[in-house]
């Protein structure tokens, strides 16, 4: 009778084998026919990554370059193909982006360099690559996960853009100060139409789930903050840009409104963590925006104070403001041609493009800093549900 | 020491040079 003595993790290298022939087989069931949504949600975060690198540790291990080369094309290639498929997927385009850096931040942990080893244990030292040199497949894929970070910013700037102008600038949250009555009795009728309409909570739910999925993935928290600044950025820049192309948005009433929903914006920053990341800061010129909404707009001094006020908008924006205001309410009054002479006056001196709208298809440059694991590789087991039976843990 | 170790640079195409290299080109192709 054979017995089955499972070996102890110790005696383990944290390498892989596989057969050259194998190759295919394992990009296609480890890359291609995985769903994030199915088998890898009860994965440990970056398990594919992980996978994929102790077989190439292996393949270093037995000194065969070629295979060095066939596996890391392979996995390249079929991480490109499987955004080309489902590129239009937020859940398969963060999977892949965590998993590429958890791949990128092994390949450096791994690597040998002094540089990215100070936090290795002394087994994980043990586990570094020992014959090839891999500083140029890093470049390529980083370079990879540039343009996934990029496919994950166009995924996530589909879904949120329906939601922008409809629960930032369109529905109304605080009762009353619109200046039109309240349609209480209408809303209830035209809750049909109503179940259409995107509110500020669409948002705030729509960023939260964003969020957890990233975090699901095991994301290094400084992409997810990335991630985070630029949704904020893409937020305020369609709001403002709508703002002023529509006279109904601006308004007093509005201008509470907007500062409203930047104070929930905010609360859900904080509420994450994520005060420090930038975020806040992409929504300036959109608070500006509602502050110029809500000052008085008449004096010399009204003037002044607009100035030193509104640095984060262009002339033009301001002065855009200025035109398109509208009194909701007899106590209020038009901006006068003078007053916004005043200002134009006043600004003629400052160096900025004529720029009136923000350009909302602009991405901040990304980094993907080291970020190394402790996860022992030896202890790494693979889940039966992978069907990735053919390779051998050594 | 691991560190110390010479390893052998593994020249690496580009992105758009692996593309060529096409894995799956069987399965592609109609």
């Amino acid at each position: 009778h054979p017995v089955n003595i499972p070996r102890r993790e110790k005696d383990f290298q944290g390498m892989l084998e596989y057969k050259k022939e194998d190759e295919l087989k394992l990009v296609k069931n480890l890359i291609l026919e995985l769903k994030p949504r199915g088998v890898a949600v009860n994965l440990i975060p970056g398990l594919p990554a992980y996978i994929l690198f102790m077989c190439l540790r292996h393949a270093d291990y037995v000194n065969d370059d070629q295979k060095v080369r066939t596996l890391l094309t392979s996995t390249i290639n079929s991480i490109k193909k499987i955004l080309k498929k489902r590129g239009d997927d937020f859940e398969t385009v963060s999977f892949w982006l965590a998993n590429t850096c958890r791949f990128l931040h092994c390949l450096k942990q791994y690597s040998g360099d002094e540089a990215f080893m100070k936090h290795n244990t002394s087994r994980q030292n043990e586990h570094c690559l020992s014959n090839f040199d891999l500083a140029e497949y890093r470049q390529v894929i980083s370079d990879l996960a540039i343009q996934i970070y990029q496919q994950l910013i166009k995924c996530m700037e589909n879904i949120l853009q329906p939601m922008i102008v409809s629960g930032m600038l369109e529905h109304e949250t605080i009762q009353g100060v619109s200046g039109v009555k309240p349609t209480g009795l209408r809303k209830r009728t035209s809750s049909i139409a109503d179940e259409g309409t995107y509110t500020l909570d669409s948002i705030l739910r729509q960023l939260s789930a964003f969020h957890s999925t990233m975090c699901q993935h095991g994301t290094d928290p400084e992409l997810i903050k990335q991630v985070v600044k630029q949704q904020f950025y893409i937020i305020g820049a369609v709001t403002l840009n709508n703002l002023l192309l529509r006279k109904d948005m601006c308004s007093w009433s509005k201008g509470m409104q907007i500062r409203y929903n930047v104070s929930q914006l905010e609360e859900w920053l904080r509420d994450k963590g994520l005060m420090v990341c930038g975020a806040k800061e992409t929504l300036e010129p959109l608070i500006q925006a509602a502050q110029l909404l809500q000052v008085k707009k008449k004096t010399d001094e009204d003037a002044e104070a607009i100035c030193s006020m509104c640095q984060a908008l262009t002339t033009a924006q301001i002065v855009k403001v200025l035109n398109l205001y509208t009194p909701v309410n007899e106590f209020e009054e038009r901006v006068s041609v003078a007053f916004i002479r005043t200002i134009q006056t006043r600004l003629r001196d400052r160096c900025e493009s004529p720029q009136l709208l923000m350009d909302t298809k602009m991405i901040y440059p990304v980094t993907f800093p080291f970020s190394p694991s402790s996860l022992a590789l030896e202890t790494i087991q693979i889940p039966s549900s992978l069907n990735l039976a053919f390779l051998t843990r050594v | 020491r691991t560190s110390s170790r010479p390893r052998i640079l593994l020249k690496a195409p580009t992105l758009a040079e692996m593309e060529e290299m096409n894995i799956f080109e069987e399965e592609d192709s109609p």
